[in-house]
Formats: structure tokens, sequence, C-alpha cells
């Protein structure tokens, strides 16, 4: 069996500035991601570390750099899925958290369940010692930006439905 | 949205999708990423899908399972993946993209938006595009 890892950083129209740091971040997150499949680890061990790593990267839409909600907050979902035993995990809506991937792989392991939201999933989160960090650190000025703009009475339509694409 | 899928020398087969959902949503909007078979799903006997794109569209249509369910009778990564993004077009108007993989290590990564950013690695080289027909 020859490894494979593929990553994708979010579908949508990307601004013409923005597309070489999109092309960087997801390169960047495969060779990441693959050499944990080099170095003989899972799947899921190597999808866990592409996605953190594109989380870290406040290019994309996901843990910082995240969109912002009507009330110019972060809130994110995230899921894992282990194609051997069908074990998954998800968090919905959770706040605070830098790598929701991390918390939902946690979810998965050691819950019964398939899915935490909001409040729970940060109530499980501090249960399992995965630090808490301060909603503004996951908020770029570029998504700062993009809310303030969508918010305005004549915001353009297309531009809005650009961050329609979740 | 950002995700990934992979196979692993033992052929074991995993996905993960993440996001902060969509500008300006309403504050406790749920979309796809954290529904399985939406937002992912994994299964070493058919492969592995992780969506991005019009979330509550990708829901409509179970995305991620769509497709597998494709690949499970005949189809590759790529038709597969075409097939579901189209249903996903026609039916609800909605458009997106997804990187799938099946057990033996195919890959796709294919899209109906303007744009996705994608990267795949398999044996040493590295593919990767924004536009579609990279």
């Amino acid at each position: 069996m020859l490894p494979v890892l593929v990553v994708h950083g979010g579908a949508g129209q990307i601004p013409k500035e923005r597309v070489e740091m999109a092309s960087a971040g997801v390169r960047a997150a495969a060779r990441a991601g693959y050499a944990v499949l080099q170095g003989g680890r899972s799947s899921m061990d190597a999808v866990v570390e592409a996605v953190t790593n594109l989380e870290n990267n406040p290019s994309f839409n996901a843990g910082y750099g995240s969109v912002l909600n009507v009330k110019g907050e972060v809130e994110m979902d995230a899921i894992v899925m282990d194609g051997r035993t069908l074990a998954s995990g998800a968090v919905s809506a959770v706040r605070n958290i830098a790598n929701p991937i991390q918390l939902a792989r946690l979810v998965m392991e050691q819950t019964s369940h398939l899915c935490l939201t909001a409040g729970g999933a940060g109530q499980f989160a501090r249960a399992m010692g995965m630090p808490e960090v301060p909603g503004d650190s996951l908020i770029t000025e570029y998504a700062r930006m993009r809310w303030k703009k969508n918010l305005a009475p004549n915001a353009n339509p297309v531009e809005s439905q650009m961050g329609k694409m979740g | 949205t950002v995700g990934a899928v992979a196979v692993d020398e033992d052929g074991n087969i995993a996905c993960a999708t993440s996001t902060g959902g969509m500008l300006n949503k309403m504050e406790g909007r749920v979309g796809d990423t954290a529904c399985i078979g939406c937002g992912g799903y994994a299964d070493n006997r058919a492969g592995a899908v992780s969506p991005t794109g019009h979330g509550e569209a990708i829901m409509k249509v179970t995305l991620a399972r769509l497709i597998l369910f494709h690949m499970a009778q005949g189809m590759s990564p790529e038709e597969a993946s075409d097939l579901g993004l189209a249903t996903m077009k026609e039916r609800v108007e909605g458009l997106g993209g997804v990187v799938t993989v099946d057990p033996q290590g195919r890959w796709a990564a294919r899209f109906t938006s303007t744009q996705m950013a994608w990267a795949a690695a398999q044996g040493g080289t590295l593919h990767f595009g924004v536009f579609s027909g990279e």
C-alpha cells in the first residue's frame, strides 16, 4: 500500500492577493501530514496533524482565522472518522479552543458519544485538560474586516455569498 | 473549512474536517462539518471524503456518504466525487468541493466552486492546485 494524504483549504472564491498564501498553506499541511505517514503512524494521526496545521494557519476558515458569526464571535465545528472501526467524534459551536480537530478526536476516543456541542464541548475540553484560549486570539483582522463588510446594509451580494461557503 | 483524508501503510483510512462555519452565521448555527456522513466519512471498505462548500446543501445530500456509496458501487474517486458534487448542484443548487481517497490509495480533489486550494502527497510527489483543471 502506497500511503497517501490529501488536504483542502476550503471551496469558494479566493481573493487574488490570498491565492499564494492558500496554496502554500495546503502544501505545508500536506507535507506535515504525509511526514506522519512516512513515520509509520496511522492515517488518523496524519489527518489530525494536517488539519491542526491548517487550523493554525490564518489563511483558512478554521481555528485561528475562522469567520465570525453575526455577533462577531468565533464558533467552530470539527469531525474525525476512523475507517477501520467506523469510530467518529465531532464538536460543534465550540469556542475558545485553538484546535477543535483535536477535541473532536478526544470525543471519539474518550466518550461513547459522536458529537458534543457548545458549552458541553467546552466543559469536556476542560475535563480533558485542553487549554482554553481567549476568543479574540482566534480572530484575525481579515476576518473582522469581512464581518464588518458583510454587516453593512449595502453589502455586495456576490461577496456576501462567497462567505456562505462553510 | 479545511480537511484531510489519508490511507496509511496498513490500508487504514481516516478523514478530518474543521471549520469556522459561514460568514456572519446565526449564533448556534451548525453546518455540515460536525455531522457524520455530511462533513466527513471514512470506511476502509469504500474510502474517505472531506467536503467543503455550502453547508446546508452538503447536509441535504449527505455528500460524503453519497460519494462513498458511488465508490462502493465501483466508481473511481474522481468519478464519484464529480457525480456527488453534480447531484448537489442539480438538486439543491449547492456548490463545493471534496478531497477523496479509496482503499487502493487512489485520490481526487474536485470542486464545483470557483476555486479550492488543495494538495496531495503520495510516493514522494506533491500535487497541488487552486483553480479548476490544475
